[in-house]
């Protein structure tokens, strides 16, 4: 990968981000 | 429960390898047919609903 240890880090946060954001959305039905 | 331009957004989406995840501008070469404001609409949704998310900046995107 090309990618900086910084952008690595953004991209895992906003993956984590994300994938709460979709149970939550699961959750609510 | 995708709407069609919904689903062809997040396939082209999921189909990218790069770890940067698709650029905007890569989809607005894909999917020709649809406006810019189309395409943005539908990310929205995407990222609303948590299928999608920006990566290294507000114009490349990964699925989850």
């Amino acid at each position: 990968s090309n990618l900086t240890p910084e952008q690595q880090k953004k991209i895992e946060e906003n993956r984590q981000r994300a994938l709460a954001r979709r149970a939550e959305r699961l959750a609510q039905g | 429960g995708f709407t069609a331009n919904q689903s062809q957004v997040f396939n082209l989406i999921k189909s990218c390898p790069l770890a940067e995840g698709i650029a905007m501008q890569s989809l607005m070469t894909s999917l020709k047919y649809l406006t810019t404001y189309d395409i943005r609409t539908c990310l929205k949704f995407l990222i609303n609903e948590g299928h999608i998310f920006s990566t290294v900046d507000d114009d490349h995107f990964k699925s989850t």
